[in-house]
């Protein structure tokens, strides 16, 4: 996934 | 990772260790919605589907880790602990959490970020995750008079959530392309269910006094 569609927080 | 989101996530550890120590320390669960851990544990499965597909940081791993194995903990305690789960409030913890679960899913399929497996997943738990504290709430109406350990827990678990509303605003005016209306909007919605339970926490400890709910 690019990186700001990532789900990067919990 | 900014502050807010560092603050939301040591508070939301905190509330998982606050209620660790409370069914460790007094053996007892009494006060405390199986429903709502079951839920909790959903919501963390749910949501890290990615653990294994996809590498953030060894902070995010290990984060997701501790969440899925104390949910699950808190489960096994309080369903088969012999000592624990006797004192579960078996007859008051009697909300239809399954409402909540189906309710969510059909949600996360009309509406997400993208219609694939685990984005279906990752909106279905942000969705339950925003109700998923409802079973508790009842519970705490219905029972009255809350122990000091549970009304700190439920305290910490509400004000995670309000700390990553903040961090969701910092990163909207800091970083161009941020996004994340499902979580903010559930995080909205889930942050003021807790508004009437913070109300009489904050009494409680401003009188010096037992948490009270009204019946």
């Amino acid at each position: 996934l690019p990186d700001e569609k990532r789900h990067d927080e919990l | 990772m900014n502050i807010f989101r560092f603050a939301g996530d040591m508070t939301h550890l905190i509330s998982v260790l606050v209620l660790l120590l409370k069914i460790y320390a007094t053996k007892s669960c009494s006060g405390i919605s199986l429903k709502t851990q079951e839920l909790y544990a959903l919501v963390f499965l749910t949501r890290y589907l990615d653990l294994l597909t996809d590498f953030i940081s060894i902070y995010n791993t290990v984060m997701k880790l501790i969440f899925i194995a104390s949910s699950l903990a808190i489960v096994w305690c309080m369903r088969v602990h012999p000592i624990v789960r006797r004192s579960y409030d078996k007859d008051l913890d009697t909300f239809r959490h399954y409402f909540l679960v189906a309710a969510s899913f059909i949600l996360a399929l009309l509406v997400n970020e993208k219609f694939g497996f685990q984005e279906v997943f990752w909106a279905f738990s942000i969705y339950l995750e925003a109700v998923a504290i409802l079973p508790q709430l009842v519970l705490l109406q219905r029972s009255g008079n809350v122990d000091n350990l549970t009304g700190h827990y439920i305290f910490f678990l509400g004000a995670y959530r309000a700390l990553y509303i903040l961090n969701w605003i910092y990163r909207y005016f800091m970083e161009t392309h941020f996004s994340r209306w499902i979580a903010c909007i559930a995080g909205l919605v889930q942050t003021a269910l807790y508004a009437d339970f913070f109300y009489y926490y904050y009494i409680s400890w401003k009188n010096k006094a037992k948490l009270q709910l009204p019946a």
